[in-house]
Order: C-alpha cells, then structure tokens, then sequence
C-alpha cells in the first residue's frame, strides 16, 4: 500500500506535510491525507482556491451556504486560527485533531469553553450564555418566554458558577463538564475514526511512501 | 443520565451549527 507517490506535488497556499501534521496531531499520516479529500471537496464547493471561506463551511453544514448560525459561526471562527477569514488545511487538521475519539478530553473541553465565550474575555458570561440560548431558540421551533429563559440560566449558573460572580471561568466550566458530560457528546466525531475508508481515494494522490 | 431541560448547555450543545459531523456527509 501507498506505492502511488513521487509525482509533483501541486497543492494550495495553506497545504502543510501531512507527516509534519501527524506529528503535531491525533492523526496518522493516512488519516492526514484522507481529511485532504475532505478539504479539497469543502473548498472547492463556491472558490476553489484551496481555503474554506464561510459560505463553504455554511454550505457544507447545512447544504445551505447563506444559512446563518451563530454557534457554525463560532466554530469557524476558532477553526480559523489566523483570523484571516479563511481556514487553511493546517487549520482544518489541527481543529479537527480535538474531535478525534482519542483527543485529551482537556483539550475538547478547552475548545468548547473558547466557543462558548462569545466576546474571547476568559470567561462565559450570563449575557453570552443568554445570547446562545435566543439563537438556539430562533434555529429551532422551540419558544419560551424571558422568564423561563432567566430560570433556566438561574439554574444553570447556580450550578457552574460556584463563585457566584454570574461568569463562568475556566475551572468552573472543567468542573461543570466533569459533571455533565453528555455536554461534551459534540465535541467526539466517531467519523474521525474511520476518515481512511470514507476517504479511500487518498491513496491515488497519497506522496508519502508507506501510509499504512 | 438524561439531559437536564433547565441546564442552558444542554439545551445549546442541540444546536445544528455544533453537529460537525454533517462536514462528513455527502
């Protein structure tokens, strides 16, 4: 396996060595070239010029590249490590390295405290975890009123927020993940694990001699 | 466990913008 290499290598601005990526990430070198499949196939989907731009993203998630969300957003954001607008292949593998089945579970919760704190402050504040649930409500059919929307963030913050300062820092939200961890059910894509047989055609551009 | 209805993380975490494994789908 993985003799179809030594032909020249034409990739976009933003490709990095699947081998050099392997060694910074959860992913073997097979796995790398298998989520290149992937990308090529998201950011060709509107411009192809190799980057993912947001409409990209958008489209891939949703099959709808104007639908705004604010949460697809976030995660676009943080995919986007540069803050440049675009993700970059490098971008792409290291981001989805914390959704892999064998990331450090820190390092899933680490991620999802980044996106829920909306204004990048360090914490999670009521006001931003308020904003959350209004955009959750206004994707979904589901309608509750301003009370039952402060009840519901009452509980939560009596829960998580031991210090009573109505923010959520980050030894808080470990403790309150440690707690509820079906809150970290997203974070795990069980597709991560099986990337090399959804993607079987990394073998056909593979340049790295032996990729089993 | 069952989710908890009144913890606002449960309820967030259902979002479809935060399920990235529709990225895997055809």
């Amino acid at each position: 396996m993985g003799c179809f290499h030594s032909k020249p290598s034409q990739h976009a601005a933003g490709y990095e060595d699947p081998v050099a990526l392997a060694s910074d990430t959860t992913f073997s070198v097979s796995e790398i070239e298998a989520l290149y499949e992937l990308f090529k196939k998201i950011s060709s989907s509107v411009i192809d010029d190799g980057l993912i731009h947001k409409e990209e993203f958008r489209l891939a998630l949703f099959k709808n590249s104007k639908k705004e969300n604010l949460f697809a957003d976030r995660v676009f954001d943080l995919f986007d490590v540069k803050r440049n607008g675009v993700i970059d292949f490098g971008e792409f593998v290291r981001s989805l390295s914390v959704f892999h089945p064998n990331a450090p579970l820190e390092d899933k919760i680490d991620f999802a405290f980044q996106l829920y704190d909306l204004r990048r402050t360090g914490f999670i504040e009521r006001e931003e975890v308020k904003q959350m649930l209004i955009a959750l409500l206004s994707e979904s059919d589901m309608k509750l009123s301003d009370d039952v929307i402060e009840t519901i963030l009452d509980k939560t913050f009596a829960e998580a927020d031991t210090n009573n300062d109505s923010r959520i820092d980050k030894e808080e939200w470990q403790n309150f993940v440690l707690r509820n961890p079906s809150l970290m059910k997203n974070m795990t894509l069980p597709y991560l694990k099986d990337i090399t047989t959804a993607f079987p055609s990394f073998v056909f551009n593979s340049e790295v001699e032996d990729v089993a | 466990a069952k989710p908890n209805p009144m913890n606002a993380f449960e309820l967030i975490s259902t979002s479809q913008g935060l399920d990235l494994s529709a990225l895997f789908e055809e």
